[in-house]
């Protein structure tokens, strides 16, 4: 069991170093470390991770994005090792800037010839790069309801109407 | 195991009967504020065998069922579908689809379905063991989550690596 | 002290009350609530948060964007009892629909009389609505500038790019 | 007491001089995730006396010194100087200007000044009671505040109630 864990875990790490690299630059100093090697099953896990050849004293000094990236980069690692048939994200692009957010749904649409991606999302960028788009919305006080948007449908703006145009 | 469709009838705010079929791919969900689309995850969850009311949250269970505005008055259970593609034959191949049920009564009686035929909550959650979903899945992702993965709140990024691992 | 503070409340209560209406509805069900009358210098205080008709049983029961524009309405309401010099908001906006980062910015614009706003942000909305903009970025790695941005300067895209276009 | 400018040199990701200045109105601040927007804010908090490392995202308050990078060499020291109109005499009124500057230095001297006369952080500290600036301050809000707000953790609410009552 220990070494089935390990080989996971080198196989998560590889992963995780990849798609960091992804979403920052190609020889980013980033990893994933078993801090007690002789007990791996309950060794607890660091991240290190230093984006754009950056040098942060812990995670905590990451920017809000750079924390939201990083914590994706490690759940893609996993579901990399072990492909869920689906995978729902909340809003996870709200502190993304909009290079980010393009390099995120690049990353998802790679992922969905094998797993269906669902991701809720207020914003735009995002919105254009999916396959298909459902509107939710409350006609009735309280009442959710939900119905496919067309994209080809340019009345669709029961909730966006950007002060842009 | 391909997602086809969720139904959802007197889940929180989806107080009527609603269908949301999913395609391939990747399908984006938005609208306004407060309109019910973390509610669609939070079913999800539930349907899947949540059974920590936080997680969804709420202060007890019992919450989850609409609890009526001034012009509805409350629901007398939430029941929640979600149906696959039997395409990785978690069930016998005789099946083509396999379709979840969970429904709550206001009096506090629970019932699960597999295909129709009442089950136990086991019997549903053992369908998913080893395919990355069930609870601490890393299929399920919002920004809380972020957060406790970094800071690893209550060994949060342990229990991730066992799901995938 | 006593008679002084619960004046004070009186006041902020009354200030909430109407940004959250202009938030949300009209005659939407919000207040805040000394718990403990007899002793207002240390008592809890409550807040009830009633949005567009609907019937929470507790704040966790708030969507995202409700949460987001409850507390601000809160942060808004001590505000108007004493107006800071400046006030600097990092990506409040991010949880936030058009529409309401659309009321959020008015009320800000308003407010703007009296003080000076800075808005750290990601949002399209928020950009169109401010007086000036200052962009931050990093030529050099890891080291940080800051260039004032021309509205006119149309080739102001050092970040945003939107595949809209 | 309106602000005029922000001048910081070797504070976190700013090795180099830069001068923000701030005309009447909404001032936006954009940009890529981890660009320094954030550090902007940590600055004006911290030249205001903020004493709680944890407040500014740091370990130990040395971390807020420019740490270096592969072709810059960390810097001996973080100033910060934030320069207001003296509108509310908050100074004896034949000051135009009320120019507040904060120095730390690797040794881990540090340096106050107003105007440039050395002073004591519980100067610049007094200058600001009752402004509605200072810890705690209800005009510096950032997500983090939502939660805490609402689930009101360590006290929040009330620390705010008693900085605008
Ligand atoms: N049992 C229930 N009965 C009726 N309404 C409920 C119930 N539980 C929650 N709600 C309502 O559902 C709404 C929250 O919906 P949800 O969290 O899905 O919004 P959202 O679309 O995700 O919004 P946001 O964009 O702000 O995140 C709340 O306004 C809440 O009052
Ligand atoms: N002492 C320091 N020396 C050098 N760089 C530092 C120092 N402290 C923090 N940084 C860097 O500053 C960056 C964070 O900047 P900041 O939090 O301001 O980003 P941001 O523009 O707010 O981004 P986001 O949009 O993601 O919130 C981090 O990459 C961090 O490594
Ligand atoms: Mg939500
Ligand atoms: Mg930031």
């Amino acid at each position: 069991a220990n070494a089935m864990f390990v080989d996971a875990f080198e196989q998560i790490k590889e992963h995780f170093k990849n798609v960091f690299r992804t979403f920052f630059t190609e020889d980013d100093a980033c990893d994933l470390i078993l801090l007690n090697e002789d007990s791996p099953l309950d060794s607890p896990i660091e991240i290190l991770a230093k984006p754009k050849g950056k040098r942060p004293k812990s995670l905590s000094q990451l920017s809000g994005g750079e924390k939201t990236l990083t914590a994706t980069a490690l759940l893609f690692a996993l579901y990399l090792l072990k492909p869920a048939p689906f995978c729902i994200f909340d809003e996870v692009d709200a502190p993304l800037d909009d290079l980010n957010v393009q390099k995120f749904t690049k990353l998802i649409s790679q992922f969905s010839k094998n797993s269906q991606f669902v991701i809720i999302t207020h914003n735009k960028v995002t919105m254009a790069a999916v396959d298909m788009l459902y509107g939710v919305f409350m006609q009735e006080v309280g009442i959710s309801e939900i119905s496919a948007v067309d994209f080809s449908d340019k009345s669709y703006d029961f909730n966006y109407q950007p002060i842009l145009n | 195991m391909r997602l086809k469709s969720l139904e959802i009838k007197g889940f929180k705010s989806f107080a009527n009967q609603t269908i949301i079929k999913f395609d391939e791919g990747v399908t984006g969900v938005v609208g306004p504020n407060g309109s019910g689309k973390s509610n669609i995850v939070d079913s999800i969850r539930w349907v899947l065998g949540e059974q920590k009311s936080k997680e969804l949250r709420l202060e007890s269970m019992g919450d989850v069922i609409f609890n009526g505005t001034k012009k509805k008055k409350k629901s007398g259970a939430a029941q929640v579908t979600l149906t696959f593609e039997n395409t990785k034959n978690i069930l016998p191949t005789e099946y083509k689809e396999v379709s979840i049920s969970r429904t709550l009564y206001r009096s506090g009686e629970s019932e699960y379905q597999l295909n129709n035929v009442k089950c136990r909550l086991k019997d549903i959650r053992n369908l998913f063991l080893d395919s990355g979903i069930g609870s601490n899945t890393y299929a399920i992702i919002e920004l809380g989550m972020v957060d406790s993965i970094l800071s690893d709140k209550e060994n949060a990024r342990r229990k991730m690596f066992e799901q995938a691992a």
